[in-house]
């Protein structure tokens, strides 16, 4: 199946975000 | 979509789901009893809410350990999924506890949890930080030593992902060797 990847700049945001 | 919850809504999902755990040295319990499951998430909400909210590693008592690992091995070379493996390991002098440690260990969390290391990411089972006196160490594990290409794949990226010079050397250590070692140093099986 497809790996679910997540790059550092898109945890980063996702950190930041509200 | 009518039945999923409202808090899992907007969720970020991971491959894996991961368990935290925490080590705390109490030299009147046996090991076993001194480690602890904190809790799992599977989103990448939820590893933010836990990060957010747990102490920094930085600031734990020497001989406490944080580890996180894939959903069902626990934190022991002795777990299935482990004891044909080893780890990459890095070790910090006392100094850089205040400087890199907390950087380093975070990295290491969204490498393991973004699967940074493509189809290798198969081979790793999770990851331990030793909180220690003498000198910290935080330790990335894969299930299996023979796997040399997921090793070394694995190896040269987490490297970089932690900004590491290209002076600098880091060893992989199979946990068979580093667990029968009569010295205090476990031979490399591999350095990147």
């Amino acid at each position: 199946g497809t790996r679910i990847i997540y790059d550092r700049k898109f945890l980063m945001e996702c950190r930041n975000s509200p | 979509r009518d039945v999923m919850p409202t808090d899992q809504m907007d969720k970020h999902p991971l491959q894996n789901r991961w368990a935290l755990w925490f080590f705390k040295n109490d030299k009147s319990k046996i090991w076993q009893a001194n480690l602890r499951l904190v809790t799992k998430f599977d989103t990448v909400e939820d590893f933010w809410a836990l990060h957010n909210h747990i102490q920094l590693a930085s600031k734990l008592t020497s001989g406490c350990d944080y580890s996180i690992f894939k959903d069902g091995i626990e934190p022991m070379w002795e777990d299935n999924k482990n004891k044909r493996g080893g780890r990459w390991l890095i070790t910090l002098p006392k100094q850089q506890r205040r400087t890199d440690l907390d950087h380093f260990w975070l990295e290491t969390l969204m490498c393991l949890i973004g699967e940074a290391f493509d189809e290798y990411s198969d081979d790793v089972c999770g990851a331990v930080i030793n909180i220690r006196a003498k000198g910290d160490k935080i330790a990335l594990w894969t299930k299996e030593t023979e796997n040399k290409e997921a090793v070394i794949h694995i190896g040269r990226v987490y490297k970089e992902r932690l900004g590491l010079s290209s002076k600098v050397v880091i060893g992989y250590q199979a946990h068979a060797d580093t667990a029968t070692k009569s010295s205090s140093i476990a031979k490399n099986k591999f350095v990147v």
